[in-house]
Parts: C-alpha cells; sequence; structure tokens
C-alpha cells in the first residue's frame, strides 16, 4: 500500500502527476481527489491495467519500465473503456 | 486486436473521406498521397472503398489542429499525443485529427505521416489499441519499413468487414514472438552497458538485472537504422559499441547512435570471403578476443590488435566438447558461455571446459 504522507521529492512528483495524467487519459482513471485512500487503490489497479495491457510485470507500481512507456510518443485514443 | 465496444463500423462499404486541411510540413500531394495510401493499407483486405470528397461533411474528416481544437480533447504541443480518431458513428464518428505542433515527414527524421495515417484510420473504422507490440493498431509510435499490417491487424479488420473479395497479394508482418513459447530460438544475444539484449525476428527483449520483466520492443523503433533481422551482436564493454550481424553487414552501436563509417563488411574482420553470415559472437571479457561462429566453425577476433587470431577457423565441437552443433546465439558470463541452440541453452564452463548444465533457452526470460 502507498502512503502519501511523506512529501514526494519532485522528481516522483513529476512522475506521479505524469502517471495520473496518463491513466486519466488511456484508462478512465476517475477525475479528482476522492480521498486519499481510495484514490490511491484506484490508481494502483489503472496501472496494473495499463501494465497488463503493455506486458509490463503487473506490480502496480511507477516503476522505470512503465514510467518509461508513459513518456513514449502515441496515440491519443484510450486504451480501453468507451 | 481489439474492437471499440459494440463492434462500432460502418454499416455501408463505401466510406467517404474529406482533407480538411493540411500541414505546412509536408506538400499538399505528400499529404495526399499519404493519406491515400494509409486508407489502401486498409481496403486492400476488407471490401471497404474510399470515396474523396472536396466540399461538404464526409464520413471520415481528416485535420491538423493544436492543442484545443474544436472536439474538447486537445493535443498537448510536440512529441506526447500525436493524433487521435473517433470510431465509426454519425457527427464526429470517424473524424481523425493529427497534432499540427508535431513535425510530420515522409520518412523517419520525425513522425512519418503514413504510419500515424493508417494507424489513426484503423481507429475511424472501428479498431481500437491492440497488446501486440508488432501491430500497426499498437498505441505506441514506432517507425517501420514494408508492409504496415500485421496479421493480428488484418484479423481484426476482416473480423469486423470480412476479406477482400479481390484480394490483393499482401505479405503481413508476423506477429510478436511469445517469451515463453516452448519453441522459441533466439536470433542473438549481447549485453548493452549492464543489460542483456535478445534479438528475435524485428523485436527484442530487454532484460535489466533488476527488473526480472523482459521488456519487448521493436529493432525499429530504438535503432531504425539497422535491418530487422539480427544474425549475432556482442558487446565490447571498453569501448562501449555493441556490434550488430545481419548477412554479410555489420553496425556499430553507441547507445541508441550508429557509430559512423558503419555498416561495414565482416570480412573486414579478417573472416574468408566465403562467410556470408554469422550465427553468433560473443566477446569473452577475461582473454580480450570475440569469438565468431559460423556454422561448425569459430574464429577468435582480437580487439585490442583489431586481427582475427591465426591458426583459425577452428571446429567449434573440437574446443568446446558437448557443442557438436551449430549455434544460434552465445553469451558469456563470470567464466561461464551460454551456447543458445533452438531450444536450448548450454553452460559451458571454460575452466571445466565441458558443458555443466542444459536449459531452456526461454528460461533466461524467465519461463
Amino acid at each position: 500500500a502507498h502512503s502519501f504522507a511523506v512529501p514526494l521529492p519532485s522528481e516522483d512528483k513529476d512522475n506521479f502527476l505524469l502517471a495520473e495524467k496518463y491513466l486519466r487519459r488511456f484508462y478512465g482513471l476517475p477525475a479528482g481527489l476522492q480521498g486519499r485512500q481510495r484514490s490511491a487503490g484506484a490508481l494502483e489497479s489503472k496501472i496494473k491495467e495499463m501494465q497488463k495491457f503493455f506486458k509490463l510485470k503487473v506490480t502496480g507500481n511507477l516503476d522505470d519500465n512503465t514510467l518509461e512507456l508513459m513518456k513514449q510518443a502515441r496515440c491519443g485514443v484510450p486504451d480501453i473503456g468507451e | 486486436y481489439n474492437h471499440f465496444p459494440r463492434h462500432l463500423k460502418w454499416q455501408n462499404n463505401e466510406v467517404t473521406f474529406r482533407i480538411v486541411n493540411y500541414t505546412p510540413d509536408l506538400k499538399k500531394a505528400d499529404v495526399d498521397r499519404a493519406v491515400r495510401k494509409a486508407l489502401n493499407v486498409w481496403s486492400d483486405v476488407t471490401p471497404l472503398i474510399f470515396k474523396k470528397l472536396h466540399q461538404g461533411n464526409a464520413d471520415i474528416m481528416i485535420s491538423f489542429g493544436s492543442m484545443e481544437h474544436g472536439d474538447h480533447n486537445p493535443f498537448d504541443g510536440p512529441n506526447g499525443l500525436l493524433a487521435h480518431a473517433y470510431p465509426p458513428g454519425q457527427g464526429i464518428g470517424g473524424d481523425t485529427h493529427f497534432d499540427e505542433d508535431e513535425h510530420w515527414t515522409k520518412d523517419s527524421s520525425a513522425y512519418n505521416l503514413f504510419i500515424v495515417a493508417a494507424h489513426e484510420l484503423g481507429h475511424a473504422l472501428g479498431m481500437s489499441h491492440s497488446t501486440d507490440p508488432g501491430a500497426l493498431m499498437y498505441p505506441v509510435y514506432s517507425y517501420t519499413t514494408g508492409y504496415p499490417l500485421a496479421e493480428d491487424d488484418i484479423e481484426g479488420i476482416q473480423a469486423l468487414y470480412g476479406p477482400n473479395p479481390n484480394p490483393k497479394k499482401v505479405k503481413p508482418k508476423p506477429d510478436a514472438p511469445n517469451k515463453c513459447d516452448p519453441m522459441l530460438s533466439f536470433d542473438a544475444v549481447t549485453e548493452l552497458r549492464g543489460e542483456t539484449i535478445i534479438f528475435k525476428d524485428r523485436f527484442y527483449w530487454r532484460l535489466h538485472p533488476q527488473m526480472p520483466e523482459p521488456e519487448q520492443t521493436m529493432i525499429k523503433s530504438t535503432w531504425p537504422s539497422i535491418p530487422n533481422k539480427v544474425d549475432a551482436a556482442y558487446e565490447n564493454p571498453e569501448k562501449d559499441v555493441v556490434i550488430i550481424f545481419s548477412g554479410i553487414r555489420m553496425w556499430a552501436l553507441n547507445g541508441y547512435n550508429l557509430v559512423d563509417g558503419y555498416p561495414k563488411y565482416i570480412h573486414k574482420l579478417g573472416l574468408p570471403k566465403k562467410i556470408r553470415k554469422i550465427d553468433a559472437a560473443v566477446y569473452i571479457r577475461d582473454t580480450g578476443k570475440t569469438l565468431l561462429f559460423a556454422d561448425e566453425d569459430y574464429w577468435s577476433y582480437d580487439e585490442a590488435t583489431g586481427t582475427m587470431d591465426s591458426g583459425y577457423p577452428r571446429a567449434i565441437e573440437d574446443d568446446f566438447p558437448g557443442m557438436d552443433d551449430e549455434i544460434d546465439a552465445a553469451a558469456y558470463h563470470y567464466g561461464y558461455l551460454y551456447f543458445f541452440h533452438e531450444q536450448m541453452q548450454y553452460e559451458y564452463s571454460y575452466n571445466s571446459r565441458k558443458v555443466i548444465r542444459i536449459m531452456r533457452t526461454n528460461s533466461i526470460l524467465n519461463c
């Protein structure tokens, strides 16, 4: 489980914001903050969905492979969902 | 492959399209040609016919725009999002938008308009994103040459519209190899700055010591100028160079970059002219020699002097007891040579001069 109580170092924060934006656009991560605990769970499950789609190791964490893929040029159509 | 929910598709096989505006990056005729060629990719394998309109509302309206461009689905400036398209339907359905903040080209120097258009028009016809990294409908951009559709793409679009009644001769790309396929063999294995790179068909897996899950990528998306098929590869860590062999040519890579002056002929290493292909290559860090394997023989190349050692070729089975078959790939780690041949890999101990372990080739990929 992730804890956001400790302030993230700025690079982590950038990566976190990149991931949030990516997952919101391509994997239907709900917009807005719905309470810290629930959004952490939603984020982790969306990371897993994205890792499964790209055949990465499904960890639910923002590991290097996952972040590197999120930074690649790509099509703007969502990968899943309506 | 995937379709959009409810398998959205055009109900009529004649689909109209219109190019509403143009990018200044390319001549108008180049944009027209890229779009027509992209549409033909899909019409070649389906009954679909595309009719160009020069005014009015077409099924597929094609345009270039930056940031917010009228559909409340903004682009994001250079890189990142390149384009998007909407599934078949009325109104915005089928419409295809390209990010004008990208640089559009006809080659690999920036984003190739034909490749991106072929992908987006796949969406405009009802295809969603594919999980196959070799498919045109894979969401991440990669530059490729030759016929753009993979078998996966053709299967997907024909599941919506059926095949072309007058099929054109097409040569789809094979789908990406499955790392845990028990019949998997490797084309080449090399180290690259602490990672292990395994080549198979037009793909490679990248193994990082701390990342047990290998990442599969297309060769051309990382090294556009080397061939889609690698026969052998080795790293010379002292020079921070990876040498790639394909046919009678070799390329030198320094990370992502091609070293000037390459490709060169493999015979420059001192191999006889009759050798047309190298099966495997491996750098032995302890001796500073690179072993080059072809058929039943091998050569020893001295990296320091840049010359082939005398007394070669020698028979593999004479110097490596237990290895009496051809070799697909070879790697060297801490005094052990790993010979890969078809579905098996042989761990050979230099010190005891014998094969001490036999494993499946893809055990290195955690299978």
